[in-house]
């Protein structure tokens, strides 16, 4: 089972079209191997990225360097999941 | 007991498949379950149709999480099923649109990526074929729709998230439902549910041009967004795909509508705000309550407009 200790979700706001461009630019670097759950669109929407953990301050760097407005929307992705998979275990024991 | 089903959780691909044997079962005046084909590691595609009868009857289709990752969509789905169930012959509405209409629930649109999910990656969001001449696995089945295809918003490279796939209909899972659809002939409206980020879109994607009737797709989606709204506050905003989110070639109700479709809508659920698709098991139930405000006002208004 892969896991995700250490991912971070991202949440972006960008207020322009050129910010927007920065992030499709980040889009763009596979190295970073980002995960966009709601990809750079217009400034109007917020973008929401995972970013494993050892590039977690790579992408912040990025962001911070042109200005760009981010909060941490998942602080550790896998607690998430811990907590979603003992909700499914108490549920299937409630079934019972 | 399989009555024990518990609409708030999330369940594994066996658990809801044995759930739409009961739904059948316990609503067989109304429900049937068909198997419309199979997934690439064959796994059973199936639908959910409700109908009170009579053969070649217009049709509305309504699917859930063709991105597998995303469990609300398909527990919405199977909450949805059991609502329309049991609104029928209680609900003056669902029952005179069932008397009119049918309509064909595909609970869950990708199998093997839903599977994969529970046992592998809970991030996966593709199908789980082979691509050739890669060791990446897995197409968007959301860019695999012959609109647009290979066009902008989709990545040729088989290890992106949104791959498009080799060719249009590349993908078993896809190809099943054009044919379903293609052989029915009859289908009148075509639904998707997605999530997360609060969305009611229409065509198009692909390009960034209005549909003909933009003008009565936009106002049928306000009037669904505003029912929506009215259960727990939740805003969606309503637009064409590209002019909302970004352009995005290969999508389904790109090319139901331009398959004759009209009434194509895609929904993207709700987002709290915390956690992004990774909805807790509380959300389930408002999320599939507030969804189904939604899907009726559009299902109304396609049993009130023929065309």
């Amino acid at each position: 089972l892969q896991t995700f200790v250490g991912h971070q979700v991202l949440r972006i706001k960008t207020r322009n079209e050129e910010e927007v461009k920065k992030l499709q630019l980040l889009e763009s670097l596979e190295h970073l191997e980002l995960d966009f759950w709601r990809n750079p669109s217009t400034p109007a929407h917020p973008v929401d990225v995972r970013v494993p953990a050892n590039n977690v301050q790579a992408v912040k760097a990025f962001l911070e360097s042109y200005g760009i407005e981010y909060s941490i929307l998942i602080e550790d992705l896998q607690v998430v999941l811990d907590q979603e998979k003992q909700d499914m275990e108490y549920n299937q024991q409630k079934d019972r | 007991s399989s009555n024990s089903f518990n609409f708030g959780a999330y369940h594994t691909l066996d658990e809801i498949y044995a759930e739409l044997d009961h739904l059948a079962s316990q609503y067989s005046n109304i429900v049937s379950k068909l198997q419309i084909g199979e997934s690439y590691e064959k796994r059973p595609l199936y639908v959910l149709k409700f109908s009170t009868g009579g053969s070649n009857r217009p049709a509305i289709w309504l699917d859930a999480g063709i991105h597998s990752r995303e469990w609300v969509t398909q527990a919405s789905a199977i909450w949805i099923a059991k609502k329309i169930a049991t609104d029928y012959g209680q609900d003056p509405s669902i029952t005179s649109l069932l008397n009119k209409m049918d309509i064909f629930l595909l609970t869950v649109s990708n199998p093997d990526g839903y599977v994969f999910t529970h046992t592998t990656n809970r991030m996966w969001r593709k199908t789980r074929s082979k691509n050739k001449g890669s060791v990446c696995f897995g197409v968007d089945p959301n860019r695999n729709w012959d609109a647009g295809f290979g066009g902008p918003g989709a990545s040729k490279n088989p290890c992106s998230d949104s791959y498009h796939g080799p060719s249009a209909n590349s993908e078993v899972e896809v190809r099943s439902v054009v044919n379903f659809i293609k052989n029915h002939g009859n289908v009148r409206a075509f639904l998707t549910l997605h999530s997360y980020s609060q969305l009611l879109m229409y065509p198009y994607g692909y390009k960034c041009t209005e549909p003909a009737d933009y003008a009565e797709l936009d106002a049928l989606g306000r009037a669904a967004a505003s029912s929506i709204r009215s259960l727990y506050g939740t805003t969606f905003t309503v637009g064409s795909i590209c002019t909302t989110i970004y352009q995005a070639s290969g999508g389904s109700i790109d090319w139901s509508y331009d398959n004759g479709i009209k009434y194509s809508f895609a929904f993207e659920l709700r987002d709290t705000g915390n956690y992004g698709f990774l909805l807790p098991a509380s959300q389930i139930i408002p999320t599939a309550e507030e969804t189904w405000l939604g899907l009726k006002k559009i299902m109304e208004h396609v049993r009130d407009s023929p065309y």
